[in-house]
């Protein structure tokens, strides 16, 4: 039985450039997954993005320094093939009984698809949104999962005009992403817009009902002597069965210096 | 310690919203905005069994009470906030995002939001053309007690209003920004520094997405009418 919570993914990940890859989602997790940093394979930074992970590999100068930003190709010229990633790993994971797993992306830029043990996936377009999979059924018996994730720039990459200015030529502004990404007065365009799987990827173990986006209110009467906490959330049965539930919820305040709760 | 338990039956494959019966607190400690008092945080936790099975899930989070008001203030054309009944000077920074290249972690969190903290601020405005921010922003916020203008991924200079006048009707799909929209807020809405929604960045959203937002952004009415708040756009 596997403990209920949540695991982050962000070491083991390896990366490679899409047009230099012959195999699909479905090999790279069945018959031939990555086996190490080997061509065209390198270490990757996840949560991170393309250019931070072609950076740690020492692959482009640093954008931040000097000029070195001019001397990386920006996405306007390569094509968004060139900045289109695959990034790859694996996790131990094996659930029993009435056990479910989700794979969660808290934010994807742009686009993916998602291969788990040679079953796919998609992660539908915007920067801004959580990505939540119900992955039990297609964990891998032996508790052995590979995982590749296909990652797609903006579908609007813009093209940074000779003059620069605030936002390049603005077309970033037709998606729904950060739109710094072109350049501003305080920002050097970022040459993959910052295509990527930019924040936190994790499995999280639940039984049959899962907890869903809490939320929390306080309302205030007696010049704030009188205080309620209001909590509203919701609840997803994942069985094929009626679920008796017992819900807790408990408030707890930080214990200051060294006081002890006995 | 406020510890409550309810039963609760589900059907199978159901998707279901359920709200606790309201939990009092006589005098909590209040959180307050740096410089005003203590920043109290209170660790609110839900677990579910399931009968038979044990524990199902749970979730935890670091909660303020605090009430943030704000108005448009008719004199001088400018937002007055409040916190729990007293007003605000407000000391803000601007804030685009932590590194360019999204190489983004909580030691790095820390220190810049606690080196505003030391600066003598109480707000940080997270500019629209950069990220809605992380949890861990938010988190250390909370701690340090920067209160949070957030704004919406809309700017001058992008949509409608720069040189050349680009996307004046904002991004081309309205239905994904709002998808976005609603889910950031879910995300980031039980944070006692998150202070402020705002539509974009000198500019105001198209007009069915600004509709909307407004709509969502309304506290329910059940809170309406005794705790106003400015958690709208």
């Amino acid at each position: 039985m596997v403990a209920i919570g949540k695991t982050k993914l962000d070491s083991g990940w390896l990366a490679a450039r899409s047009t230099e890859v012959d195999l699909t989602g479905v090999h790279l997790t069945t018959t031939h997954p990555p086996t190490g940093p080997s061509s065209p394979w390198i270490e990757a930074v996840v949560p991170g993005t393309v250019l931070g992970t072609l950076l740690k590999n020492n692959l482009v100068p640093d954008p931040f320094y000097g000029l070195e930003n001019e001397s990386i190709i920006d996405i306007a010229d390569s094509g968004r093939e060139y900045y289109t990633f695959w990034f790859c790993t694996k996790f131990q994971c094996k659930v029993t009984g009435d056990q479910h797993v989700d794979l969660n992306f808290r934010g994807i830029n742009y686009s993916a698809e998602v291969y788990l043990n040679g079953h796919k996936k998609i992660l539908p377009k915007g920067m801004f949104r959580r990505h939540s999979l119900d992955v039990t059924d297609i964990l891998h018996p032996d508790g052995q999962n590979l995982l590749a994730v296909l990652v797609h720039p903006p579908d609007h990459p813009g093209r940074i005009p000779p003059e620069g200015g605030q936002g390049g030529d603005h077309e970033i502004g037709k998606d729904v992403a950060a739109q710094y990404v072109e350049g501003w007065d305080w920002m050097t365009p970022i040459r993959d817009r910052n295509t990527g799987i930019w924040d936190e990827v994790s499995i999280s173990v639940t039984g049959r009902v899962k907890i869903v986006d809490p939320h929390l209110v306080s309302s205030f009467f007696d010049d704030y002597k009188r205080v309620y906490l209001h909590t509203t959330t919701e609840l997803e049965n994942r069985s094929a069965w009626v679920a008796e539930c017992s819900l807790s919820i408990q408030v707890t305040t930080e214990l200051e210096g060294n006081f002890f709760l006995v | 310690e406020h510890l409550q338990t309810q039963h609760l039956s589900i059907p199978p494959g159901a998707h279901v919203q359920y709200t606790f019966p309201q939990l009092f607190f006589y005098k909590p400690n209040l959180w307050w905005p740096n410089g005003m008092g203590e920043q109290s945080l209170y660790n609110v936790g839900i677990t579910v069994d399931v009968k038979g099975y044990g524990e199902s899930d749970s979730w935890s989070h670091q909660f303020g009470f605090r009430k943030v008001e704000s108005h448009i203030d008719d004199a001088t054309g400018g937002r007055l906030f409040k916190v729990n009944g007293q007003p605000v000077f407000i000391r803000g920074g601007n804030w685009t995002l932590s590194d360019g290249l999204l190489r983004l972690s909580k030691k790095r969190y820390k220190t810049d939001i606690k080196f505003h903290a030391d600066m003598n601020f109480n707000m940080l405005r997270c500019w629209g053309g950069g990220l809605a921010e992380r949890p861990e922003f938010y988190q250390y916020c909370d701690i340090y007690g920067l209160l949070v203008w957030q704004e919406f991924w809309i700017t001058g200079d992008v949509d409608g209003r720069g040189d050349p006048v680009s996307n004046p009707d904002g991004p081309l799909d309205h239905d994904l920004f709002l998808l976005c929209a609603r889910d950031t807020v879910k995300l980031l809405r039980n944070h006692p520094s998150l202070a402020l929604w705002v539509g974009g960045n000198e500019q105001i959203p198209p007009e069915d997405i600004n509709t909307a937002l407004k709509n969502d952004l309304k506290l329910h009415p059940h809170f309406r009418s005794f705790n106003r708040t400015s958690n709208s756009v």
